[in-house]
């Protein structure tokens, strides 16, 4: 389950439509305080189905629409793609294994509609679960590290550090 | 299940221990299993002693020290179980050139079997990446994504 | 008493809003005072609007610009009430360079008036300094200090 | 109430006499991760009269003693003198007023014993504290930023960012 590419609009601070390709081996994003560096690992928080505002530092789900800048009027839909390679399709519900490439989608409107999409097809938060629970990608308790979040897990009660090695189990 | 839980304890544990002394060139660490208080479920308790110096509670370590525990027990975690891909935001903030070093290290060879994504502002670990993202706002509000291409890595990352 | 701090808070959310632009290189930030429950006190809430941003809820501020909103109000309230010596601890640790930049000139300038004391891994903040003391371990768990010369600093910053 | 120098001996890592003289400006401080820097900081706080051993990163005061390492054994006590050069003798309580240097020190034994010292002459903590109420160097809500507390700031509840500014007031 490689992942080739992020497709972003709409969501926070990126307003126009944006492309991430992912190589192998290791990627970095630099860039100035506020650009959006963080944003983009929202991005891909929220269309493995983070369901929690606050764990993308916002207090409705509705914050993650772009909201308009000095200049800018705010959107009213976010959507996030993030494609896969299926390299491992036994991992993977019988309904995908024949793709060579799985690409879930999320949208948020400000209406509140909210879709999920695997391959351009509607589906439910339960099916995006079941794809990425083979291969691991849902373990994000330790696969994804937020900014300001290491210094937590020291600091962190036993009961909280043990669920991150439970993700693990 | 208590005994899935228990087996990936010790997997980890053991991961741990060898990890931790590779990224801090020397000392020990291990984890423990606290007591479970009436039918709650036990905590992880970690122990961390960097090279030279004396077992001690752990939170008196430096903040460079605490961040670099909790990075070998993510990165032991990883290696028992590993995921396509592993993002790691700023997670070098704190650390030293030499710990920055050896963690790049240990990225770059995770980073055979899987993914890594790396947000950050430290130079070395954009001498170290494969693929390297800029994140610009030109337009102020609006991010945009540029490719950094390596001839211009030095520069751009000077500039940053 | 009830005046007295009202009198501090209209002076410290005054010199706020003429820091902050200055610590951003634009954009606007203020502090309003939030209703006080039954018999408790009013608690102080911050409004931060990064240059060319929209007025956004301080949560989803990035790392860097949640630092150095904070950064305003400390240096807001010590130009109203300084005092003889400032420390701070590893805070430009998330800022990028333009951000470091303008803290370290603003520090410079409040040091005029009062000692300022900057524990740093910026090799930029290592610069601006008049006096610079090297910590080192030279025996395991033991610490020393050391006096750096201004001509050994370029290669001992680099080395730190 | 200019700083002149601090003294420290058998605090934390600093198991040998260490003086830090503190000119005009601004002293910076640099070193590895873990080589003592923030312990530098929490001596000044502790000398100051910090009560809580949680502000120093302890579980009890006791942790502030040099504990000893792999190959040195521990220390019985921990001492810190900080000297200040006397400005604004106006400032001081009538006692002192006539010294051009204050000399405040803290020790702490192993046996729990603890001394304030003024000048060399065991103090209570209520004089230290009357020592820094008129310069301000008590106010270190805002006048001493502990590694890792900016982004508390942010993030704290608006009544203990109140504090802060009534420590000013
Ligand atoms: N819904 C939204 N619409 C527009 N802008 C948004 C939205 N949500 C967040 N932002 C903006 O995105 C910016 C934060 O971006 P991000 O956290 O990605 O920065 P960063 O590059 O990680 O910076 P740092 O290096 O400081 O961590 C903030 O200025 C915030 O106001
Ligand atoms: N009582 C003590 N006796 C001996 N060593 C101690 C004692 N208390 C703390 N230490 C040691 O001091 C070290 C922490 O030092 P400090 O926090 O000053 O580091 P630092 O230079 O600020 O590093 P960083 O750059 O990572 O923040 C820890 O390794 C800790 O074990
Ligand atoms: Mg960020
Ligand atoms: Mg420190």
């Amino acid at each position: 389950m490689r992942i080739r590419r992020l497709d972003i609009v709409g969501f926070k601070s990126f307003m126009d439509k944006t492309v991430v390709a992912f190589d192998e081996g290791v990627t970095g994003v630099v860039g100035p305080n506020g650009c959006g560096k963080s944003n983009v690992a929202d991005a891909i928080r929220w269309v493995l189905g983070e369901q929690s505002a606050r764990h993308l530092r916002g207090r409705s789900m509705e914050d993650v629409i772009f909201n308009g800048s000095e200049t800018k009027p705010p959107l009213s839909m976010a959507e996030v793609l993030l494609t896969f390679e299926n390299d491992r399709p036994s991992e993977l519900p019988t309904q995908y294994q024949g793709y060579s490439e799985i690409t879930v989608g999320r949208r948020l409107f400000r209406s509140g509609e909210s879709e999920y999409l695997v391959n351009g097809v509607q589906s439910r938060l339960l099916d995006v679960n079941d794809i990425f629970f083979g291969s691991g990608v849902g373990r994000t308790a330790y696969s994804i590290i937020e900014q300001g979040r290491i210094g937590q897990i020291v600091s962190a009660r036993p009961e909280d550090r043990r669920a991150i090695i439970e993700e693990a189990a | 299940s208590r005994e899935r839980f228990q087996e990936t304890f010790d997997l980890v544990n053991e991961k741990f221990q060898a990890v931790f002394p590779r990224l801090f060139n020397g000392g020990r660490a291990g984890l423990v299993l606290t007591q479970a208080d009436g039918d709650g479920e036990a905590g992880v308790e970690i122990f961390s002693q960097p090279p030279g110096k004396k077992l001690q509670s752990v939170n008196l370590l430096s903040g460079g020290e605490k961040a670099l525990t909790a990075v070998s027990l993510i990165f032991a975690i990883f290696l028992i179980k590993p995921t396509p891909f592993c993002l790691l935001d700023e997670v070098d903030a704190p650390l030293d050139d030499a710990n920055v070093g050896r963690y790049n290290e240990m990225v770059k060879e995770m980073s055979k079997t899987s993914q890594f994504i790396l947000i950050t502002h430290n130079k070395r670990t954009m001498e170290m990446v494969d693929t390297l993202y800029g994140v610009t706002m030109q337009e102020p509000g609006v991010s945009k994504l540029v490719s950094v291409r390596l001839s211009e890595r030095t520069k751009e990352a000077a500039a940053a």
